[in-house]
């Protein structure tokens, strides 16, 4: 079974289109691998990102070296899964 | 042991595997069996049947209303919003008025799990599998994004070529079995009115078209009644949505779903985003299915009303 141990799903909300247009490029950049899960639209609306945790450092370098800000999301994909099948073990019980 | 007898004892409230929704199918059509009936459509790639619960109080090839849910397998509030749907048709039918004359002259088709090798993937392999499960020879890749699959300005930009990419297209349009099925599946019926296509989570109702700027001939119609759906959907939690054509309030995106239907001549074509918490994305609690499925209800109802009620 795949585990995301370590991994964050970041929120990214650009604030121009100099920004939007360096996000969009992030979906292209292969040796982070990300799995975007909500795409880039427009300015000011979120962007929402996974990150595996061997990548997570260079990629936040990657967003602060472009003053681009972000938040976290999901602090630990593993423990919000493990919790999700502890309930729905729970509730089938 | 933990197994319901009854779709009144399932829990709508939690999440289930792919066995639990079969069985669910199936009490719905046993209980209801003037009412609902299970067509297999086609098989999936590893050989999962492709249900759908039709239902119907009768006539012959009826003006009918298409939902899928759940084609990227991880959005998990998608088929369990289905689930919710196929009770709450047979529940409403014979007193909610507006459902009652809808389903006097027209038919429902439900397809609760539209990626059904993908959603057993995802509660067995990888949570966060989203594409079909079928090889792409060459590569180490699995599987293609059925939402990118579709014979509309497929192969354009906003889709990938790249078989290890989320987007991917697939080899040629329509390869994979459970898009096939579905495209076979519309025209033999030949009497769609209406298709509605489910995703999460972005807060969206959209309508063609993805691939082309070019406006659709009924854009007018389409955002007003967008508007409409919004605004009963709105009424409920006060969920936010956006609402319009795919290319001007997402993104270009060839090759997809609705795009097709509606240049098969289904002038109904919309595609939802469901609810986002902004704290969960594809984990959204399950104590948000109901609520998700509560207010979705609305704005589907909005549409379904507005083909009832214009045919053509």
């Amino acid at each position: 079974k795949d585990t995301f141990e370590g991994h964050q799903v970041l929120r990214i909300v650009p604030k121009n289109d100099v920004q939007l247009s360096l996000i969009k490029e992030l979906e292209k950049m292969i040796e982070f691998e990300l799995d975007i899960w909500m795409g880039v639209t427009d300015a000011f609306s979120p962007v929402d990102i996974r990150v595996p945790s061997h990548t997570l450092h260079s990629f936040k370098s990657y967003l602060e070296n472009f003053n681009i800000n972000y938040s976290t999301m999901i602090e630990n994909l593993q423990e919000m899964l493990d919790r999700e099948q502890e309930e729905m073990d729970s509730a089938a019980r | 042991v933990g197994q319901p007898r009854n779709t009144d004892s399932f829990d709508y409230a939690r999440y289930h595997p792919i066995n639990e929704i079969y069985s669910f199918q199936d009490m719905l059509v046993a209980e209801n069996p003037n009412m609902v009936s299970k067509l297999v459509i086609g098989q999936s790639y590893e050989g999962r049947p492709l249900n759908v619960l039709k239902f119907s109080t009768g006539g012959t090839n009826r003006p009918a209303i298409w939902i899928d849910t759940g084609i990227h397998s991880r959005e998990w509030v998608t088929q369990a919003s289905g689930i919710w749907f196929a009770k709450k048709i047979v529940k409403d039918y014979g007193s909610d008025p507006a459902l009652t004359a809808i389903l006097d002259n027209m038919d429902i088709f439900l397809e609760i799990v539209t990626n059904p090798d993908g959603y057993y993937f995802t509660h067995t392999s990888n949570r966060m599998w989203r594409k079909t499960r079928k090889p792409n020879p060459g590569s180490s890749c699995i599987g293609v994004d059925p939402n990118r699959n579709w014979d509309a300005g497929f192969g354009g930009p906003g889709a990938s070529s790249s078989p290890c990419s989320e987007t991917y297209r697939g080899p040629r349009a329509h390869s994979e079995p459970e898009v096939k099925a579905i495209v076979d599946f519309v025209k033999s019926h030949g009497n769609i009115k209406a298709f509605i296509s489910i995703h999460s989570y972005s807060q969206m109702l959209l309508y063609p078209y993805g691939y082309t700027t070019t406006p659709v001939k009924d854009q007018a119609e389409l955002h007003q009644l967008a508007q409409k759906a919004i605004s009963d959907l709105t009424s409920l939690y006060g969920t936010r949505y956006k609402y319009g054509s795919i290319i001007n309030t997402i993104y270009q995106a060839s090759g997809g779903t609705i795009d097709w239907t509606y240049n098969q001549g289904v002038k109904y074509s919309y595609t939802f985003e469901l609810r986002d918490t902004g704290l969960y994305g594809f984990l959204l609690p399950a104590n948000q299915i109901i609520p998700t499925a509560q207010e979705t209800w609305l704005a589907l109802m909005a549409i379904m009303d507005h083909t009832h009620k214009n045919p053509y």
